[in-house]
């Protein structure tokens, strides 16, 4: 149930970032959140490489819900 | 609109991001 919770708030926050429901998130998207959040630019350019795992420049669901799950305190298996 | 039951998300958004900021410092190339 605790995984439930986990991925629906996730679910939830990624699709603020997300705002075109594209399915993943570019760091122009994340760019775009400096307007809402209390964030720099350049703070949220490494929120973004810090949560884009395989560096490949799209952060997916899966990406973004395994960080959010480390900030909560589930620790990932490896 | 959702924008005003959106905002308890976005502190969530930003205390999610400001910890991670706060454990990986900022990239030295």
């Amino acid at each position: 149930e605790m995984q439930d919770m986990l991925t629906q708030k996730a679910t939830e926050l990624f699709m603020l970032c997300d705002k075109e429901e594209k399915g993943f998130i570019t760091k122009r998207d994340m760019q775009r959140l400096g307007g809402e959040l209390p964030l720099t630019p350049d703070q949220l350019e490494a929120v973004f490489d810090s949560l884009d795992d395989d560096g490949n420049g799209y952060l997916t669901l899966e990406e973004f819900t395994e960080g959010f799950g480390g900030f909560l305190g589930f620790g990932s298996e490896d | 609109d959702s924008k005003a039951a959106a905002s308890g998300s976005e502190g969530v958004l930003a205390n999610f991001f400001n910890s991670l900021l706060s454990k990986k410092p900022a990239t030295s190339p």
